[in-house]
């Protein structure tokens, strides 16, 4: 565990906080893609398929069952809570899951490490990270007010992703035989589609302006 | 080392 991995778990583990005390508090999903927050649930259930199986730390298991215990209760918060799902922007999250599923799992089904369960599960979760954000990206470009909120969860999962691109490089040079192909080329492919909201969100807080993504 | 080496991250 180097100082760039936990930094970008931590910055992960804040953007699940602040949706999730945004929706809890607030009782508001406004601006907050459903769509989104069904493929994590969906990415998380197919990564983390060793959970009982496999185990590595107690930090971990602790930190896959955070992730799988908040992911699923965000979707039940938008679609079951009577009062949340209220605020839910259903009209303008109209992103197609398929779109994203299906061409992930197809690549899934090519281009894995070994041609096992497990492992194409392993594979097809990490290409639908890199693109689960889309919907709320489109989302937010349509929502011509962004709280604070959803603007703070945006930008903290795009530095969880930047901070382990530098964790990558740093076990790169300091683990032996540490070379993740599919995982590097993922997640650099998640990154760069945060480069557009990172451009908006910093030119805000220079000027002091809300944030407002153009159409 | 462990059997599903490298996957030690989230």
């Amino acid at each position: 565990m180097n100082i760039f991995r936990l930094a970008g778990d931590m910055t992960h583990l804040a953007s699940v906080l602040v949706l999730l005390l945004k929706i809890h508090t607030i009782k508001s999903c406004a601006g907050v893609s459903l769509k989104t927050q069904e493929l994590y649930a969906l990415v998380f259930a197919t990564r983390y398929l060793d959970i009982f199986t496999d185990f590595i730390s107690l930090y971990n298991t602790v930190m896959k069952l955070i992730f799988l215990g908040s992911s699923f209760s965000i979707v039940w918060y938008i679609r079951r809570h009577k009062i949340v799902r209220r605020s839910y922007d259903k009209d303008q999250d109209t992103f197609r899951h398929y779109f994203l599923v299906l061409p992930c799992l197809l690549l899934a089904l090519v281009i894995h490490e070994k041609f096992t369960f497990r492992e194409v599960m392993w594979a097809f979760s990490l290409y639908l990270e890199a693109v689960a954000i889309l919907p709320q990206l489109v989302l937010l470009q349509r929502t011509r007010n962004i709280d604070n909120l959803t603007g703070q969860y945006v930008f903290l999962l795009g530095a969880y992703r930047a901070l382990y691109i530098l964790n990558w490089i740093y076990r790169y040079f300091t683990e032996p035989h540490f070379v993740h192909w599919i995982t590097w080329i993922a997640g650099l492919v998640q990154t760069l589609l945060y480069a557009d909201f990172f451009y908006y969100y910093f030119e805000s807080w220079k000027n002091n302006v809300k944030l407002q993504l153009p159409a | 080392r462990h059997f599903y080496s490298g996957k030690d991250e989230l």
